[in-house]
């Protein structure tokens, strides 16, 4: 599953 | 946050810092190409519009502030600035033959239609093919020059040390975000070709010139 809310990536 | 996503954010971080570097130390931006640069500006603007909105750590908001005006200032010194060394008639790519497929594909394949969400997905997309101007610009005029090698080295390895995150997170964490995971694909594999020319002969101390 992707966790797509926490966006934690640059 | 694992090994390869930190050292695949300071490498990016390095490239950016060198380009930035080299236009300020030589008031040249020679052999830079300036659609790129304001292609990477499109990317990190749509990309982090949640900078006040969602805070992650101060990490993450540091390295988008920088990121930002990075790039801003970049493409300040190649149109303003250092206007006169722009080389234009080698930056000849047509953007807009990457911006507009890009902004209707990140309409038709995102993961979730809202405004923030397509954005961020159409930073993904452009990003993945954000250098091909300044690639096609290498090819035009034949050469490059060495510390202009670096910062493409560094840009390219950044996208390839966050396709080993993504495998670590997904092995380790079950995260995966396919979109992002294509498209950095795509964006390494275009920078194949130059890491083969980097590593046969910028590193053996020759200049990298085409054709080999």
């Amino acid at each position: 599953s992707f966790d797509q809310k926490k966006k934690d990536e640059l | 946050m694992n090994v390869f996503r930190l050292t695949g954010d300071l490498s990016h971080l390095v490239a950016i810092i060198l380009l930035l570097l080299k236009i300020w130390k030589t008031r040249s931006c020679a052999g830079i190409s300036g659609k790129s640069q304001v292609m990477f500006a499109l990317v990190f603007t749509t990309r982090y519009l949640d900078l006040f909105t969602n805070f992650i750590s101060p990490y993450n908001s540091v390295m988008k502030v920088i990121y930002l005006g990075c790039s801003y200032a970049t493409v300040y010194m190649i149109y303003m600035k250092f206007k006169a060394s722009y080389d234009g008639n080698h930056d000849t790519f047509r953007a807009e033959f990457l911006i507009i497929p890009v902004g209707g594909l990140a309409f038709l394949v995102n993961h979730e239609f809202t405004p923030l969400e397509i954005l961020w997905t159409f930073s993904i997309y452009l990003e993945s093919v954000a250098i091909l101007p300044q690639l096609f610009m290498i090819t035009k005029t034949g050469e490059a020059e060495t510390i202009t090698t670096h910062y493409l080295f560094a840009l390219g390895l950044y996208r390839a040390l966050y396709l080993i995150n993504w495998i670590w997170r997904y092995y380790f964490e079950g995260f995966f975000d396919l979109i992002a995971i294509v498209a950095g694909c795509v964006q390494t594999i275009l920078y194949c070709d130059f890491f083969y020319l980097y590593i046969t002969k910028v590193l053996h101390g020759k200049k990298l010139s085409l054709p080999a």
